[in-house]
């Protein structure tokens, strides 16, 4: 068990170095192990955006702990992909060059992986294969509604609809 | 292993069936506050398994049956299907498709099939264990919890890389 | 302190039910004690969106949630103004059409109270009377810029603006 | 009584005079992310006393000063103003303009002064209580934390209308 976590863990450290730096553009990080057992210890991650000094990881801004997240995830799944993932606006915290830097590095995995993601942004959506519009035309109750990508507004009910 | 689509009905706002029809790549839900969207991801962690009232945000499992509108009555089930494509076998049946239903009754009564066959949500769980769906926290990131995956603690950072491992 | 603590809160209540009725065009809200002492209880609310059932507030979608928070800070506004309020991102899980009923509902504080308001949302924007940019052009250095509302982009350095 | 401007130097990551002057209504401040917009929010709650530096995001308060940049080297002082325009005369003070000043050295030494003559947290603390600035938890919201204002439990709801008793 120790030797396929240590294995484990040396591969999402190496995947975390690379990811950080695609979505960062840039800046450095790395995952660390405690000191003490390592069938024990808990992990420490270190994040530098670009050009900054290295600081503690409560110091980033809410966009930037959320693309760290985001890059930690992506780096676990190169190792171990996941057959469907759900996001649930995971880009909410995110500006618009970080939102698109993150819908593109998402199409890279989807080779391995389906994905299901919840937004309101329009880059994401622009990133999708299929996308569905949920309205409650009538209060209280759910449908699903076909959304035509350049006004992301509900129309007639119908299936999938794949954007132009 | 891929999957197909979700089919479901009367699960919390959704009182007509809905069916959403996934993409290889990456499928988009999108709509305004309140329309349902985060309730979509509950009904896909149920019928995956969940089996905890308060990870659905509901206080008892009652809560994710429709529970009607200023318009329409309360319904006495939910349901919830996810279909999975098997056709190049990677599941031990002979099917080419493999659909898991989850039932549940006002009465606090469960039901479970395969295929429309009963079945125990042990088999359930067995089955999905054989396609890594649903088996990882790493793979459901809910609304609001994006910042947790680096601000939590270092063993819980720890658990997310065992369950890679 | 009993009787100003009630006669706040019955304010408190009376305000919340109609900033609440503002914000989401319609439903109903209440604020109630809990049983016993009304010196030691806690407050329930009471949230139901229009055209909604009455459930519990664990229900509530992240952006009713963020909407039903604004509308009961309204309501101890009316009560007891603040001189001065800060916002950091909280428009940031509200949907276009909520952020502009935020935005509407913002200025008709602004006679008693002064507010700073941290965004992404271009509609949270056109509200404001001053608006500032913040930008690293050098990486980890934050400066301020002036900002034009329809870019909402950075160019040179200067004061205040007052968009257009 | 309102807000005038705030001036800071060597806050968090603005090394260089950063000066803000408020408007009479809503003054809004955007940027990219990780810009130091929220880090204006911290020099604001850190002129009105904020004291623990765990609220200001740092493990010490040491963290308040401006660490150096990949071409710039660290300060030795964090300094953060915030100036009253008193010329209503609410405050009981002469001036028609009140500057409050907070400073932190690398040292572990802190220095207050109104309209720059050296004075005790506990008078800055008093001025404020005057003016009912900061004084309220409800009047800063910091990111992320919407949600909580409701999600809280009955009884920090309760502290928030006894906040405005
Ligand atoms: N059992 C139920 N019966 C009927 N409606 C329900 C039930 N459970 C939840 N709801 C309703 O579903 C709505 C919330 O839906 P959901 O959380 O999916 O919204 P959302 O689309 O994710 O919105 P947001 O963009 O704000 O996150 C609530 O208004 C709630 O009243
Ligand atoms: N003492 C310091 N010295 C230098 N830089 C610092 C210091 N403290 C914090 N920072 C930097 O400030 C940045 C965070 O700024 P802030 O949280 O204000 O961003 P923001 O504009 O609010 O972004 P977001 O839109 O993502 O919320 C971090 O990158 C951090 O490294
Ligand atoms: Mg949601
Ligand atoms: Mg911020």
């Amino acid at each position: 068990a120790r030797s396929r976590f240590m294995t484990t863990f040396e591969e999402v450290r190496t995947n975390f170095m690379t990811t950080f730096q695609t979505l960062f553009e840039g800046g450095e990080a790395d995952l660390m192990l405690e000191e003490g057992d390592p069938l024990e210890a808990g992990i420490e991650i270190m994040a530098r955006p670009g050009g900054k000094r290295l600081q503690s990881l409560a110091l980033l801004s809410g966009g930037e702990t959320a693309l760290t997240a985001i890059a930690l995830l992506f780096a676990i799944y190169l190792v171990k992909p996941s057959p469907f993932c759900v996001f649930d606006e995971v880009d909410a915290p995110l500006d618009d060059a970080n939102v698109r830097r993150f819908a593109g590095a998402l199409r890279q995995f989807t080779s391995d992986t389906q994905f299901l993601v919840v937004t309101h942004n329009k880059r994401t959506m622009e990133a999708a294969d299929y996308l569905y519009g949920i309205t409650m035309e009538e209060p209280g109750l759910s449908k699903m509604v076909s959304v035509r990508l350049e006004d992301a507004e509900s129309d007639a009910e119908s299936d999938a609809l794949e954007p132009a | 292993m891929r999957l197909s689509h979700l089919e479901m009905i009367g699960f919390k706002s959704f009182s007509t069936r809905l069916k959403v029809k996934f993409s290889d790549g990456i499928t988009a839900v999108v709509g305004p506050n309140g329309c349902g969207k985060s309730n979509i991801v509950d009904a896909i962690r149920w019928a995956l398994g969940e089996h905890r009232a308060t990870s659905l945000r509901g206080d008892r499992m009652e809560d994710i049956i429709f529970n009607g509108t200023a318009a329409r009555k309360p319904l006495g089930m939910a349901e919830v299907s996810l279909t999975i494509d098997n056709s190049e076998q990677m599941l031990p049946v002979e099917y080419s498709e493999v659909t898991i239903t989850r039932r549940y009754f006002r009465s606090g009564a469960s039901e479970y099939q395969i295929n429309k066959v009963p079945c125990r949500l042990k088999d359930i769980t067995n089955l999905l264990l054989d396609t890594g769906m649903g088996a990882h926290a790493y793979s459901i990131i809910e609304q609001g919890m994006v910042e947790s995956v680096v601000n939590g603690s270092p063993l819980e950072r720890r658990q997310l890389i065992e369950e890679a491992a």
